[in-house]
């Protein structure tokens, strides 16, 4: 990985007693390169390695750590930091039920996450309602309602030919008429640049006032994650962020893109597709994963 | 080298920057820009206005070497086994191939064999239906395997044309899973020695460095002829498939442009390379 390419890199240049601009040169060179096939975002990784750049030149050596570790060192905090301030927690509503709409592109894994979180909110005794607003897929509804059974928990549809937005809206009341406290709606994946399927979940938003937007995102994602983000983002106004499929090798950079494009938490991961299987973000395990 | 053609760091760094960021990863980028190098001192490129017209040329010809074309069974029915990871499209992509065949007439067959994933039978049989194609299916949670294998003598009796498997997705890191998957491909083809006549990989265009592992993978499991790219509608480029046919031979065979049944497009390397640089 990164640790022994930066190694080698350093095995070249004399042993100083700081980091001189040239060893860092080489060094980020070599950092920008296993950012870029971490699939981390060109620009984002432009960013992070001037940052890097700045904390690494005039460094001390320690007897202690190696130029390469001192290196590593900073590259791994820098990268905690930047995806850290981990908030592993939904905003829960002071006056039930709470709202959370699940966006993202086709196929991140919106319904099978809309399944775990209504899992994880269960097994902390809360009750909720599962929403099924994707009117577009076939036999999308069936799925939520699959899932649903398999967890004991209610879903909300509507009959064929019902729009999105009243689905959703009428999802609310339902769910408060029926002791539900915590209300999931799962939206038909879409793309960022069809602006009426933007604006059917700016008009679900409108309605239904959620407590949690959040973007479920494909940890395989290349460069464009950060189009995505930004868009979703900007026309919505993010809570958090679900990354979905960790229990592959993708490397994950679009973890990296999204929380620096967005500033937007990092709250869940999708470790599997077992409607268990939602784990806590953690910041420093993405970092080292990023970092190979 | 630079000096040459009035062409300037500033003007490779753009180059490099949109190859980077249409996905064609670190390696792939490196040997393209080494081509671009080598072009300016062979005279090839001599004004910075020859530089994108020379990489979507060298691009294309990366794309387009060899047979890519889609391989029919001589007598009886052609089989093609539908893989990828988890969520890419494949079942839509089955759902506008059967609609493709069918609208040249053919007999088409839709074998369900994702038989994991809550309602992908439901989902399949709705393109089954949509397209005019029979659906073969068993109960939910049963062997893939077994779909695949009824599916097969059902194509054979019925004088099937193309009979497509579908799969479930699978991380290619999954070993149980790739095994599972070899085991379908290999009763398909105890049926049919030459089957599947097509094993097309779905590889989805939002997609980094990540499709190459899948390409590598999938394919010791089951011998690819070739990639379908889906959501290419978006904003992501797809430049991962440049490495996977220069690293692995495998060419793109179709693209998908969207989720309606007609949003299936033959691979037009010219149009692919183009679209790189808008
Ligand atoms: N391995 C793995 N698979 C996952 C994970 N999350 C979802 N999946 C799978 O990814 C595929 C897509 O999941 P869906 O929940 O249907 O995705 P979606 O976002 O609702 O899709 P659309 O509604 O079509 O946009 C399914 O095969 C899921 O089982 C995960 O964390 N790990
Ligand atoms: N925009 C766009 N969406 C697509 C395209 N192809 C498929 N989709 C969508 O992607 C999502 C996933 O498609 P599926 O066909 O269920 O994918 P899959 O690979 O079969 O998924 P699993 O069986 O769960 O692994 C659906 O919402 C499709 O409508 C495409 O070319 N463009
Ligand atoms: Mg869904
Ligand atoms: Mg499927």
């Amino acid at each position: 990985g990164l640790a022994d390419r930066l190694q080698a890199t350093f095995k070249k240049l004399r042993g100083h007693g700081r980091l001189t601009e040239d060893d860092v040169n080489e060094a980020m060179r070599e950092v920008r390169m296993a950012l870029l096939e971490a699939d981390v975002n060109f620009k984002v990784v432009k960013d992070f390695v001037k940052r890097v750049q700045e904390r690494a030149i005039g460094q001390d050596i320690l007897a202690t750590l190696t130029p390469a570790q001192v290196v590593i060192k900073i590259v791994n905090e820098e990268l905690t930091a930047l995806m850290g301030g981990s908030q592993s927690r939904l905003n829960i509503s002071s006056v039930p039920p709470t709202v959370i709409m699940m966006v993202g592109l086709q196929g991140a894994g919106k319904t099978t996450t809309a399944g775990k979180l209504g899992l994880a909110l269960k097994k902390q005794g809360k009750h909720p309602l599962l929403v099924a607003a994707d009117i577009y897929r076939p036999a999308a509804v069936k799925q939520l309602q699959v899932i649903g059974g398999q967890l004991d928990i209610p879903v909300y549809a509507m009959k064929p030919g019902t729009d999105a937005v009243t689905i959703a809206k009428t999802a609310v009341p339902y769910a408060t008429a029926h002791a539900a406290d915590v209300v999931i709606i799962d939206t038909a994946g879409r793309l960022h640049i069809n602006e009426e399927l933007m604006q059917e979940l700016k008009s679900i938003k409108a309605e239904v006032k959620p407590q949690e937007i959040l973007l479920v995102v494909d940890a395989m994602t290349g460069q464009d994650a950060v189009n995505v983000a930004e868009s979703f983002n900007g026309d919505l106004g993010l809570d958090g962020v679900v990354l979905t499929k960790l229990d592959g090798d993708a490397r994950g950079g679009a973890a990296l893109s999204v929380k620096a494009v967005t500033g937007c938490p990092i709250k869940f991961v999708g470790m599997g597709e077992k409607l268990e299987a939602l784990e806590p973000f953690y910041p420093d395990r993405m970092a080292s994963r990023i970092l190979g | 080298v630079l000096g040459y053609a009035d062409i300037d760091d500033d003007l490779l760094d753009e180059l490099e920057e949109t190859l980077i960021m249409a996905d064609v990863g670190v390696k792939t980028t490196e040997k393209l820009m080494q081509a671009v190098r080598q072009g300016i001192k062979q005279k090839k490129i001599n004004s910075p206005d020859d530089l994108k017209p020379f990489l979507e040329q060298t691009i294309r010809d990366m794309l387009v070497s060899g047979t890519d074309e889609v391989r029919l069974a001589a007598q009886g029915p052609t089989v093609m086994l539908v893989i990828g990871v988890n969520g890419v499209g494949k079942t839509t992509t089955i759902g506008k191939l059967s609609a493709y065949y069918r609208g040249q007439g053919k007999k088409v067959m839709l074998a369900a064999a994702d038989t994991f994933r809550a309602a992908a039978i439901d989902q399949l049989e709705i393109w089954g239906q949509r397209t005019g194609a029979e659906v073969i299916r068993h109960e939910e949670g049963s062997d893939p395997a077994a779909v695949a294998y009824d599916a097969v003598l059902a194509a054979k009796a019925r004088g099937v044309d193309i009979l497509f498997v579908d799969t479930a997705g699978r991380l290619q890191t999954k070993s149980n899973l790739m095994e599972e998957l070899k085991k379908i491909n290999r009763v398909i083809q105890r049926e049919i020695p030459e089957a599947p006549h097509e094993t097309l990989l779905v590889l989805d265009a939002t997609t980094g460095q990540n499709a190459i592992s899948q390409a590598d993978l999938f394919s010791q499991a089951a011998p690819i002829s070739g990639v379908v790219l889906t959501k290419l509608d978006g904003t992501a480029k797809g430049g991962v498939v440049i490495g996977i046919k220069a690293e692995l031979s495998m060419p793109v065979k179709w693209i998908g442009v969207g989720e309606a049944v007609d949003d299936l497009r033959p691979f037009v390397a010219a149009d692919f390379a183009k679209a790189l640089f808008e």
